[in-house]
C-alpha cells in the first residue's frame, strides 16, 4: 500500500517562513471614515 | 533603468486630503440649496499623469450633511454633522480635478444625496423623529405658523420664506413637527407689513440679510407653537482665497 504523506505536513515544509509580526499594509482605499458610516 | 512609477496615491495622504478638500468646498460654493456637506471619507482616487506637474486625478467621496445651511456665513470646519439619530443625509460625490505645479482646480463634479434608512433609525431609536417630505401638508402648516408668530412678535425687519431646508415628524410620545427654514430680510418693518405685506421685497443683492429659523409644533396632547429665527447679517461675498475653479468646470450635477 502506499502511504501517503499528510498534505499539512507538506504544506508545512513548503511554507516559506514569514518573520515574527510581518503584517501586509492596508490598502490604501478606501480612506478612514471621520463621522459615522450610514 | 527608467524611475520606477511612484506608489499610487492613498486615501489618506496628505495630498488626497488636500485634493478632497478642494473638492468639498467647490461643491458646497456650488450649491445653492439645502445645507453644507463636510467630508467623511474618501472612497477611492485615481491619479493620470498628463505630463510635467500635470495631473488629472478623480476622486470618489463620501460626505455628510452638516447642520449649517448653504447661506450661513460660518465656516465649514465649525459646521456639526448631523448625527445618525438626526436622521442623517450622505452626499455621495464624483469629482474630476486637475493639479497643474501643486495648484488643483476642480474640472467637474457630480454628486447624490439620500437620507438614511428609517429603519436604521427606529432600530436604534425607536422614537426619534424621522425626516419628513418638504410638501408635507403638517410640514408647510408649521411653517407658515412659525413664520407668521415671529413676524408678529419681531421689532426688526419683515421676513420672507426663501426654502424649507429640513423637516422632521414625531409620532410618538407627542405629535410633534420640526422645521427648518431659510429666510431673508425685506425692505419692510414687521409694523409696516401688517398693513401692506404686498409692498415688502427682498433687499437687493448688495444688502441682502439671510437668516435661518427653527420651529417645532406639537399638534398632540396640545398646541404648542415655538420659532426663533436668526439673522445673519449683510455678508460681503468673498472668492475663497484658498481654492480656484477653473473655468470650463462643468458645475456639480
Amino acid at each position: 500500500s502506499v502511504a501517503k504523506r499528510a498534505v499539512a505536513e507538506a504544506a508545512q515544509h513548503d511554507k516559506v517562513p514569514r518573520p515574527v509580526g510581518f503584517l501586509p499594509p492596508p490598502p490604501p482605499c478606501p480612506g478612514k471614515i471621520r463621522h459615522f458610516k450610514i | 533603468v527608467p524611475a520606477a512609477a511612484p506608489a499610487p496615491l492613498g486615501c489618506d495622504d496628505p495630498e488626497s486630503e488636500a485634493a478632497a478638500d478642494v473638492a468639498v468646498s467647490y461643491i458646497n460654493g456650488q450649491s445653492h440649496h439645502g445645507y453644507k456637506f463636510a467630508l467623511n471619507r474618501i472612497e477611492n482616487i485615481r491619479v493620470i499623469p498628463q505630463g510635467l506637474n500635470n495631473d488629472i486625478i478623480f476622486l470618489e467621496l463620501d460626505l455628510l450633511e452638516t447642520s449649517c445651511h448653504i447661506l450661513n456665513p460660518t465656516p465649514l470646519v465649525n459646521c456639526s454633522v448631523r448625527s445618525f439619530t438626526e436622521h442623517a443625509v450622505e452626499g455621495d460625490c464624483d469629482v474630476k480635478l486637475q493639479k497643474v505645479d501643486g495648484v488643483f482646480s476642480v474640472l467637474a463634479s457630480k454628486c447624490n444625496s439620500h437620507a438614511d434608512s428609517s429603519e436604521d433609525i427606529i432600530q436604534l431609536c425607536p422614537d426619534c423623529p424621522l425626516l419628513a417630505s418638504l410638501n408635507n401638508t403638517e410640514v408647510l402648516t408649521t411653517v407658515t405658523a412659525a413664520l407668521n408668530a415671529y413676524n408678529s412678535k419681531t421689532a426688526g425687519a419683515y421676513l420672507r420664506l426663501l426654502e424649507v431646508g429640513r423637516a422632521k415628524i414625531q409620532y410618538e410620545p407627542v405629535h410633534n413637527v420640526i422645521v427648518e427654514f431659510a429666510v431673508a430680510a425685506t425692505n419692510c418693518s414687521a409694523e409696516e407689513a401688517k398693513d401692506n405685506v404686498e409692498a415688502c421685497q427682498l433687499l437687493p443683492d448688495d444688502q441682502s440679510n439671510f437668516g435661518f429659523c427653527t420651529a417645532t409644533m406639537v399638534t398632540r396632547p396640545s398646541q404648542d407653537l415655538r420659532a426663533d429665527c436668526k439673522l445673519y447679517g449683510h455678508q460681503v461675498p468673498t472668492p475663497d482665497p484658498g481654492v480656484t475653479y477653473s473655468q470650463a468646470g462643468q458645475g456639480t450635477s
